[in-house]
């Protein structure tokens, strides 16, 4: 544990290396922790661009995020992190073969207001719960 | 760009990628039924009604004010759990109130009532009565409107109605004048003679008074909803004070030749019932 979390602070100090260090250990299946830790990327929605501006009243899209990223040892260090995902994570180590690493996946979601027409020129405002992430952890 | 150092690296988890046909009718069938859409809505809007029209203006002002107070929510509440305050997430109340800075000030309304906290959904209904007939029988006059709330989504109760029509400033004839205007739901249409009506409201307003005027009609539009062969439509009627029908139109109230930002239209609130499973295809 101890000596990971040093290899950890080692490599945050010299980031040139860390990237040389990444491409040339791709090849040698070496541990994921060098990947990019689990967080929150953004990825927007268009109703614009899905040509719907024409029954669509509002918004013309939305920011919905996704999750993406490592959740490596130690996760309560920099993120989000279950309790059951540190013990997964723990087991992991153990028998990797087995039991996997935990997801990066939503840890809070939010809601979106849609506001269109129905075939009738009718307007509906409706509001869609978890729609858009607020913020990523490990499950 | 993601290989490209500096402020490149900022986008470089944006997704770029240009839909082939199919994926792109793929997606937009997916995320159609995450709405609960069956289709591609195909509204037949009049020249300029998208956003020059009474309900939608109307709506697009509520949901600014929600996104408004969304916004704030989401600045000021991020240690509140995973769906924040449920006050503010499930209502439109707060909302609500202040659509009526940019609509006019209503000359009655149901804006402090709770039903307004529960919605989850707003839905306006356009009026289907194709020309105003200004029917004059028996010496009474009245003007008739048609909603069909006959294709609500799956799964919602209405919580609260309004009728909502405008009436415009009249100086000439009625100075210093009021008028009782009334609401009644349409029982039973006879042939020849007068319907069978329900008073559902009454509003008492100066002639001088200009501003929306809204009306309640939750139980005739749950009734409507669930039994929609009963939708016989509204009619509505205006008396001078000592009694005497009176011309909605004189009276200054809008009908179809009037301002498209002024058509009367109907307003309801909805809760959900039930939880909405989408279907495994």
């Amino acid at each position: 544990s101890a000596g990971g979390k040093q290899r950890n602070q080692n490599r945050s100090k010299t980031p040139k290396n860390q990237e040389a260090f990444r491409v040339s250990n791709l090849g040698e299946n070496s541990s994921s922790d060098q990947r990019q830790a689990c967080k929150k990327h953004e990825l927007y929605v268009s109703f614009r661009d899905l040509g719907w501006q024409d029954w669509i009243i509002a918004p013309e899209g939305y920011a919905a995020y996704y999750c993406e990223g490592e959740c490596a040892f130690p996760l309560n260090s920099y993120m989000n992190a279950t309790n059951h995902a540190i013990v997964q994570t723990l087991v992991h180590f153990i028998n990797p073969n087995t039991v996997p690493k935990p997801c990066c996946a939503p840890t809070q979601l939010h809601a979106i207001s849609v506001l269109y027409f129905d075939d009738s020129s009718n307007v509906i405002l409706k509001k869609y719960r978890n729609m858009v992430v607020r913020a990523c952890g490990c499950h | 760009g993601a290989d490209l150092p500096g402020e490149n690296e900022v986008h470089s988890s944006f997704i770029h990628r240009r839909l082939r046909s199919q994926e792109r009718r793929e997606m937009q069938r997916e995320i159609l039924s995450i709405l609960g859409l069956p289709h591609r809505p195909r509204p037949h809007l009049q020249p300029g009604g998208k956003h020059s029209a009474s309900a939608p203006m109307f709506m697009l002002d509520l949901y600014n004010a929600m996104a408004g107070e969304e916004e704030a929510a989401a600045a000021g509440g991020a240690s509140l759990g995973a769906e924040g305050p449920r006050g503010l997430e499930g209502g439109y109340s707060y909302p609500y109130k202040a659509l009526f800075s940019t609509q006019g000030p209503p000359l009655a309304s149901l804006q402090d009532s709770a039903f307004l906290t529960q919605a989850d959904m707003v839905m306006s209904f356009v009026n289907m009565v194709e020309h105003d007939r200004e029917f004059y029988h028996q010496r009474s006059h009245h003007r008739e409107f048609r909603f069909d709330l006959s294709r609500i989504p799956e799964g919602e109760a209405v919580t609260a109605a309004e009728f909502r029509i405008y009436k415009d400033y009249i100086r000439e004839r009625f100075d210093n004048e009021t008028f009782q205007i009334s609401v009644y739901q349409v029982l039973q249409e006879h042939p020849g003679r007068d319907s069978d009506l329900f008073l559902l409201d009454t509003r008492t307003i100066w002639a001088a008074e200009e501003g929306w005027l809204v009306f309640d009609i939750t139980a005739t539009s749950n009734h409507w909803v669930v039994n929609p062969q009963h939708n016989l439509g509204l009619q509505l009627s205006v008396e001078s004070i000592d009694g005497q029908s009176i011309n909605p139109t004189l009276a200054g109230l809008i009908g179809r030749h009037g301002p498209q930002n002024k058509q009367p239209f109907t307003v309801a609130f909805f809760k959900a019932t039930e939880v909405h499973l989408r279907s495994i295809r």
